[in-house]
């Protein structure tokens, strides 16, 4: 796949909540996840949203959603009421000719305590939801980094409509970095870089090389061990 | 291996390169790569051409992606490689214009390294960089620090972005390989990236590999 060149034309990349069109991969990618799993253990939706990219034959859809899951694996061993894991997943599912085909599927546990912190500070400075009118307080402070950002890596725009667009995407790339932040176990700080205003397809189709998931590449000999001298 | 090493303070790497809107990074991660065989066993440091790798490698795909595999045997079946300022970096593919005559340095062979991540770190501190491929989640909006990510998150089986390993090290008791990247100087710490060592993250340790310089 390669990025659409003017995204802010078509419009048709934003992230939406649950619509009845991202129903279906939706339940896809869930029945992926359930295969195999014994009723009981299987994971049901929680909060989902994404966006749809169109080509001529089918299209991608691009999923962020929570799972729940039962913590107790066998329900004959657990007596106890048992709480529910909650785990963040990131599905890429292409439908062709009404078939569909799981791409891409990244799931990981989220701790009660990275939620909590992560919702706090979502909540207090970034609306999560696409649709959620933005504070006026928030709309503001990210314009005044956005200008920020435009004046260090000196951006220029071909329009007021591409410059729009590209406040939107670097909004949502905010959003995105403090997700990113709040889930690493490391010391990294995440947040604005110079590919800040770049959507995610855009970013790996210029800048990453897809080549090396996709192939193998030519067999090398095994290096020897060095031995201490 | 030692406790940390850091090919940067003995000379054997060159500046933060970039390779701007091109997805070049195998090509900059191998003349990286070479660069410190040929500074290890020849004693100069040059900075080499990732251009000529676009031209002349037909086994990859310029700026759509390659491999570090294919570049090591276009190599040594071209020739060699000239310099950075022999054969200058364009940013997008060209006629391959490679001179058997200004070639400065060969290489023999390439080796694949062990997956093993105290394996690879003697390996590094003895033999030299280390070209390596991972997946790059969150390296859009990488600042500084230790990245580590959830595992899920930056699956092994998901490797798009090749890049030099120089050295490593723990800071507050992280241990962490400090990484050469090729976006330039104004992005992450100077241009480099610092990952998590010894879990495997983001599967730094999948594809390591080098050029063999006798």
């Amino acid at each position: 796949t390669s990025a659409n060149p003017y995204p802010w034309a078509s419009g048709a990349e934003a992230w939406e909540p649950l619509s009845p069109e991202l129903l279906g991969p939706a339940r896809f990618a869930l029945d992926a996840y359930n295969r195999g799993r014994a009723a009981g253990t299987r994971a049901g939706l929680g909060a989902v949203r994404g966006r749809v990219r169109r080509a001529s034959r089918g299209s991608l859809y691009s999923l962020e959603a929570t799972l729940e899951e039962s913590a107790c694996k066998d329900p004959m061993v657990c007596q106890l009421p048992v709480s529910k894991k909650t785990l963040f997943c990131i599905f890429e599912v292409l439908e062709e000719l009404g078939k569909h085909t799981l791409l891409r599927r990244d799931c990981g546990p989220v701790d009660t305590k990275v939620t909590d912190l992560r919702n706090e500070t979502f909540n207090s400075v970034l609306p999560l939801s696409s649709k959620d009118p933005l504070p006026e307080e928030f709309s503001m402070k990210m314009i005044s980094i956005f200008k920020n950002f435009v004046a260090t890596y000196n951006r220029t725009y071909e329009s007021k409509k591409e410059a729009q667009w590209r406040l939107s995407v670097f909004t949502r790339n905010m959003v995105l970095a403090q997700r990113i932040q709040a889930l690493d176990h490391g010391t990294a700080q995440y947040g604005v870089t110079k590919f800040s205003d770049l959507t995610e397809e855009e970013f790996r189709t210029i800048y990453l090389n897809p080549l090396l998931r996709e192939e193998p590449g030519k067999k090398m000999h095994l290096a020897k061990a060095v031995r201490d001298p | 291996a030692p406790l940390e090493w850091d090919w940067r303070k003995k000379g054997a790497v060159t500046e933060v390169k970039n390779q701007r809107m091109c997805g070049s990074c195998w090509a900059f991660s191998v003349t990286g790569n070479v660069e410190g065989q040929w500074f290890l066993n020849r004693g100069t440091l040059l900075s080499l051409s990732e251009q000529e790798l676009l031209d002349c490698d037909k086994m990859d795909k310029a700026c759509m992606g390659g491999f570090p595999s294919n570049a090591y045997l276009a190599i040594k079946s071209l020739g060699g490689l000239e310099t950075e300022d022999d054969y200058s970096y364009q940013g997008h593919m060209k006629a391959c214009n490679f001179s058997a005559k200004k070639a400065k340095v060969y290489i023999n062979d390439s080796v694949e390294l062990s997956k093993n991540e105290q394996k690879l770190a003697a390996w590094l501190a003895v033999k030299g960089p280390i070209s390596v491929a991972i997946n790059a989640f969150g390296m859009q909006f990488y600042r500084h620090g230790i990245a580590h990510p959830l595992r899920p998150l930056c699956s092994p089986w998901f490797i798009d972005h090749a890049m030099l390993v120089v050295g490593y090290g723990n800071r507050s008791n992280v241990p962490f390989w400090a990484i050469k990247n090729s976006w330039g100087t104004d992005w992450g710490e100077e241009g480099y990236y610092y990952l998590h060592r010894g879990s495997g993250a983001c599967g730094v340790n999948i594809m390591a590999s080098s050029a063999v310089v006798d």
